[in-house]
């Protein structure tokens, strides 16, 4: 028997938001400890991590390993039925071929199922190498997401380039070029707003606008998005979910033809 | 000119 509930089902919502884009489907992982989600997207380019821990859910319950195909674009339909404030149970016994979603009202007058066909995918699992990074940014996702945004009018690509004086993103294409310089800040309000770099050795790496971009939709997700790189490995981008886990995308850097 | 690089590439099959 495994059995999951949140309290609020928007956070479940901005987590499908997150990596619907990327992937059509994926599996989800369930154990004692959480669950777990790791794929590619259709091009092989990127590689989606998902993390939920058990101590974060309301209530977890996991009897015996097992692992949900889903098809995430009719996990995003059912999703639509829950309102933003229903509690969200995840239940499914052993050996299933379905998993049934409940969403219950802040006053339990209404609750609704909705039992969804499980899929057999058979996808690949990949071992990620511990990596210490010649540099770590952390920066306000918002900030991140409209970088993103503005750069990928002017190319495909852009250059993050990172050194201690601080981060650099740039774009030139047919319109012409574009740079947008982060320094690290000295003092800000909210520890939400800040810009921190830890750097051992500078870095400047090319990566697919369209990838960036894609993973920015985890921005509800959390204030802060962490940056972690080094010469000729894949880019690192972090989201935590507050007490409940974090989401990493891997994005394959581009290299001179 | 730049070429996209595969991710499989990087990480190793469990």
């Amino acid at each position: 028997m495994f059995e999951a509930r949140l309290i609020s089902a928007t956070i479940l919502k901005k987590i499908l938001d997150a990596i619907k884009d990327l992937l059509n489907e994926g599996t989800f992982d369930c154990s004692d400890s959480g669950i777990q989600l790791q794929a590619m997207d259709n091009s092989h380019v990127s590689l989606v991590s998902l993390t939920l821990r058990s101590d974060g859910f309301d209530k977890f319950r996991c009897d015996r390993n097992i692992s949900m195909g889903m098809n995430l674009g009719s996990m995003a339909k059912i999703l639509k039925c829950a309102n933003n404030d229903d509690t969200v149970t995840i239940k499914a016994q052993d050996n299933a071929d379905t998993v049934t979603f409940m969403f219950e009202s802040p006053n339990h007058e209404k609750v609704s199922d909705y039992e969804m066909k499980l899929m057999n995918l058979d996808q690949e699992h990949l071992g990620i190498p511990e990596t210490d990074y010649s540099c770590v940014v952390r920066m306000p996702s918002m900030e991140f997401a409209r970088i993103c945004r503005d750069l990928a009018q002017f190319s495909e690509s852009m250059l993050i380039c990172c050194t201690k004086e601080g981060v650099k993103f740039s774009a030139s294409g047919d319109v012409g070029s574009a740079n947008v310089k982060l320094a690290q800040t000295s003092s800000v309000d909210k520890e939400e707003e800040a810009v921190s770099i830890e750097m051992q050795e500078p870095v400047t790496l090319t990566f697919a606008c369209r990838y960036l971009n894609a993973f920015t939709k985890a921005s509800p997700l959390s204030g802060q998005v962490q940056l972690s790189m080094s010469a000729d490995v894949p880019l690192v981008v972090e989201y935590r979910i507050q007490d409940l886990g974090h989401i990493r995308y891997y994005l394959a850097p581009k290299i001179e033809d | 000119k730049t070429k996209q690089q595969n991710i499989m590439s990087f990480f190793t099959k469990k």
